[in-house]
């Protein structure tokens, strides 16, 4: 199984959608400071269930909204789309492509989907459960973590191994 | 509980010696708790020795050293459960270019196996990619895509990766 | 000492207001306390607006835009009390070549004033230096200064500095 | 006043001496990852008289002494000379320069000398009082303290500004 594109619109940096199609194999995301490649890294674990808002680097949900800039009005939702090719069946699923969208509302409100069918969060964690792309990320490696896992900070190290636990 | 932890704990030891080695191309590291304390208590003690120098504490090692070491462990964490896929944020900031080299083998061959998404400002490790995505802010605060796809086009590759850094 | 605290507080935010700018040609940043509460026990608050950008909290800066906005407050707090000399060592890690080539004109602007001693792996912060000196460790463990005086001499300066990363 | 030369052996891993000339305006310090470069800058905090081990990333002051490698048997003494510039009597000294040299034995015994002249650690701090070289270190600016400034950790901030209050 593997990602085939991420899409978004009124996610953080992304006022104007971004497109992105993905292939196996190494795929660099490049860029100067601050243009909104973390941010790209925050969308993909939005889409996948990510919960925490310390984990996205937010204070609460609603700051992964486009909140606007000098020149442009904030957005009133967030929304991302991931697509997993999924022919070697690995995901409990007869689709052999699966679209997961999610929307944030400045409401609140939230909506989820799969391939544009309305369903709940849970129903996309029972998805991806089997993975090891449920609640945690593990799979993504960031240079916070790599601080956290060398810090003398007994508890901060324990926690990196007790979340693979 | 415990016994869970300890198990996971030695997957993570196993994997753990033989990442460090991958990514130092020699030496050896080993993870330990003292034996006397609690499993869910005890402060988890990382040593590494790199190829020709002493066996020592991650704490006195160079912090290029301590970062390369902390990503050996943390994909020896990955590794215990390990995702169709991985996306690691500029882990490599901390390392010269001999240990680019070996961040990149490494990468590259677990890459066979899982998809890798790879945010860097390194030249060294943009190289190593198969798709080469470039993030732009003309506009200050809006992200916008500049795909530059090098996959099987090594002729392209090096003129790309100069207009995004 | 309270009193004491506050008056190098100001100083700090003054020195900072300015660094900022001159790190990052433009954008402004404060420094404040919530002010009901006490002086020497109140969290210390970080707001930054890169150009063009909005006023945030630094935590949702990116990563380099942090780091920057970081290294602009730290040379605050150096200056209310200049020593003769400053190292840096490495704090250019997360900058791109922007961002260095602003950081590399603060500092030979403040080596008017002040020595500066700068460990780097960055090749534009290294051909700032009128001086460049090469550590080596042939054998394993056991360091060797190879020196390279580069001022007046900027022929020389280019293949040094290739050899040495 | 600035630093005209940095001597060193037996200190970390400076098994050989280390004999570094330093010129005026910036300075570049160059080489891989855990060549010493680091140590470099130890040494230079250790002759100015640092007495906290963790600033030396060390667990005691005698994890200085060079401990030897694979190849090589640890060294009996550690010693480090720094010579300063005083033409423009900075320091309360008629010497237009004085050389601070440091010592520290496996036995624990510690030597201080001025210009060769045995002395007092209490002299150097002294003489270097009112330069802000004096025990805070605040002229120093590494990786570790843009992430203790940036942490999340108010506490951590806060010990940054109190140093130089
Ligand atoms: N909700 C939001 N609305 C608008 N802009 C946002 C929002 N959240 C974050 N941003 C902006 O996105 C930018 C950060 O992008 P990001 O962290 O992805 O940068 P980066 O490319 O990873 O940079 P670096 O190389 O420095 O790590 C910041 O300038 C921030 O102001
Ligand atoms: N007392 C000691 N005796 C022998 N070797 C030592 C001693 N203390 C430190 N070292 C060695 O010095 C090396 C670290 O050097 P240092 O931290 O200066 O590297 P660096 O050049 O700063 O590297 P980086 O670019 O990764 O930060 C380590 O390999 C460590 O083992
Ligand atoms: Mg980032
Ligand atoms: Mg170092």
């Amino acid at each position: 199984m593997y990602l085939t594109r991420l899409q978004a619109l009124g996610f953080k940096s992304f006022a104007q959608k971004l497109d992105m199609p993905l292939q196996k194999g190494i795929t660099c995301v490049v860029g100067p400071n601050g243009c909104g490649k973390s941010n790209v890294v925050d969308a993909l674990r939005w889409a996948l269930g990510e919960q925490r808002p310390r984990s996205l680097r937010s204070g609460s949900m609603g700051d992964v909204i486009f909140s606007g800039t000098r020149s442009r009005k904030p957005l009133g939702m967030a929304e991302v789309s991931l697509t997993l090719d999924n022919s070697q069946k690995i995901l409990p699923t007869e689709f052999s492509e699966v679209t997961i969208t999610r929307r944030l509302f400045r409401s609140g409100e939230s909506d989820y989907l799969l391939n544009k069918i309305p369903c709940r969060l849970k129903d996309i964690q029972n998805l991806l459960m089997d993975t090891g792309l449920g609640t945690q990320s593990s799979y993504v490696i960031e240079q916070g973590m790599v601080d956290e896992i060398i810090s003398d900070n007994a508890e901060e190290r324990r926690r990196c191994f007790e979340e693979a636990a | 509980a415990r016994q869970r932890f300890l198990n996971t704990f030695g997957r993570i030891r196993e994997n753990f010696q033989n990442t460090f080695q991958e990514f130092f191309e020699g030496g050896e590291a080993d993870l330990t708790m003292p034996p006397e304390e609690d499993p869910l208590e005890a402060p988890i003690i990382i040593t590494a020795r790199p190829w020709g120098k002493r066996l020592q504490s991650i704490n006195l090692l160079s912090g290029g050293e301590r970062a390369l070491t902390a990503i050996a462990l943390l994909f020896a964490i990955y590794l215990v459960k390990p995702s169709p896929f991985c996306v690691l944020d500029e882990v490599d900031a901390p390392l010269d270019d001999a240990n680019i080299a070996r961040f990149v083998k490494v990468i590259q061959k677990f890459s066979k196996q899982s998809q890798f998404i790879v945010v860097t400002h390194n030249k060294g490790t943009m190289e190593s990619g198969e798709t080469l995505h470039g993030v732009t802010m003309e506009e200050p605060g809006v992200s916008r895509l500049v795909s530059v796809k090098i996959s099987s086009d090594s002729e392209n590759q090096v003129d790309s990766v100069d207009a995004f850094t």
